[in-house]
């Protein structure tokens, strides 16, 4: 079962074990050619040799040997270091969060605590929207009131008005005028009442 | 503890001395045995020459992959990441493979303040809406004292006018 | 397989974060 090593893929944006392949493949090239060169220079050599006997394919056997045992040791060694590579350096610690999950960090929320914000957050948007609207309600009645108010004070100013011009002309109190009047013309009139009948 | 980069040079640089020490001139003469009779010192020099190159090759190769990968930030601040996140010991949260489970906890706090701010409207706004509907009862109030006013007032006037009346019949006799 | 690993963990890191801007900007342009 491979660890496919997703969460450290997340952070170093490569697959460790795709890093090592490429350092072992790199590593294993170089192996190969600079044995290779060692065997070109060898061959080269032996060419300046007169009457050598060493043969080409004797020299190959040679580089061969050297090689298989130089390529045995070298995949021991790189399995090793390979596995220090995976355990210790390109690895995330199983107690340590990326810094992009911090949030997990926090309590993990379910579904339904989930479905329950989202309706939270609409009722209080409804309810919201209702405030405004009752805010506007009210702000439209005071500004009626203000225009009734305005209206019922200007009546009353008239009804003021017309007070002050009865007591600007001597009276104090229309109502008690009135009674005054009607009082001394009933006077006058038994008074006439009375002339008329004496006159008789 | 050691840096990760440091770790990484390490672990090459062991890699490499393992790799020559395995690769001996011992054992090099012995593989080209018959070349290393004919020349010695010529196979000597190929032998250092060999050593030397891959080594190089190595070395180059590393440093070729931490610029490629940026590996020396990249590792450092793995590092610190590491020791940032030290005292913690219980094993940390990896993703579950539900994208939309993940996503979830990622949201949740903006929600959660989505929230806050909108119950702060809504307190703030029945609050203030507490404060217009007590001046709407309170102008009701006005309103209806000076209806009161100007009726007391109306009937007064008409009172005024009954007499009027009276007292114009009374003239009128 | 690697690339199927590589694509996945970098669409893990980079979408929360997208999608969390998005996300802030329906709520921002909700509370609008």
């Amino acid at each position: 079962s491979v660890d496919p090593m997703t969460y450290e893929a997340q952070f170093f944006g490569f697959t460790p074990q795709t890093c090592m392949l490429r350092i072992y493949i790199a590593f294993q090239d170089y192996l190969f050619e600079v044995m290779q060169a060692v065997e070109q220079v060898i061959l080269k050599k032996l060419d300046g040799i007169p009457n050598c006997e060493i043969t080409p394919v004797q020299i190959r056997k040679c580089t061969e040997k050297f090689l298989c045992f130089m390529k045995g040791r070298f995949d021991n060694l790189f399995v090793k270091m390979e596995q220090l590579f995976l355990q210790w350096i390109l690895r995330i610690p199983p107690n340590i969060l990326l810094p992009e999950d911090k949030s997990q960090e926090s309590h993990s929320y379910s579904e339904e605590e989930f479905q329950l914000l989202q309706k939270e957050i609409e009722q209080l948007q409804e309810k919201y929207k209702t405030e405004l609207c009752t805010k506007q309600a009210l702000l439209a009645e005071l500004e009626e009131q203000k225009l009734v108010q305005a209206k019922l004070r200007q009546t009353l100013t008239l009804f003021d008005e017309l007070q002050n011009v009865g007591r600007n002309h001597g009276t104090s109190d229309f109502r008690d005028s009135f009674v005054f009047l009607v009082q001394n013309s009933r006077k006058l009139q038994s008074i006439r009442d009375n002339v008329e009948k004496e006159s008789k | 503890t050691i840096s990760r980069l440091k770790l990484l040079d390490t672990t090459v640089d062991t890699f490499l001395q393992k790799l020559i020490a395995a690769g001996s001139y011992q054992r090099f003469t012995d593989c080209y045995k018959c070349f290393y009779q004919l020349q010695p010192e010529m196979t000597q020099r190929i032998y250092d020459k060999f050593m030397t190159q891959l080594q190089t090759s190595v070395r180059e190769e590393i440093s070729d992959i931490k610029a490629e990968g940026n590996l020396e930030a990249v590792l450092n601040a793995l590092d610190t990441i590491a020791e940032e996140g030290k005292d913690r010991k219980e094993l940390a949260w990896r993703p579950s493979g539900k994208p939309e489970e993940d996503l979830r906890s990622t949201l949740m706090p903006y929600f959660l303040q989505q929230r806050d701010a909108l119950q702060r409207c809504v307190r703030k706004q029945e609050a203030e809406n507490r404060q217009l509907a007590g001046a709407v009862l309170a102008g009701r109030r006005q309103v209806e004292e000076l209806q009161l006013q100007g009726q007391a007032q109306w009937q007064a006037w008409q009172a005024l006018h009954r007499g009027q009346k009276e007292l114009v019949a009374v003239l009128r006799e | 397989f690697d690339e199927i690993i590589v694509d996945l963990a970098t669409k893990r890191k980079q979408y929360p974060r997208k999608i969390l801007e998005c996300v802030i900007k329906i709520i921002k342009a909700k509370q609008e």
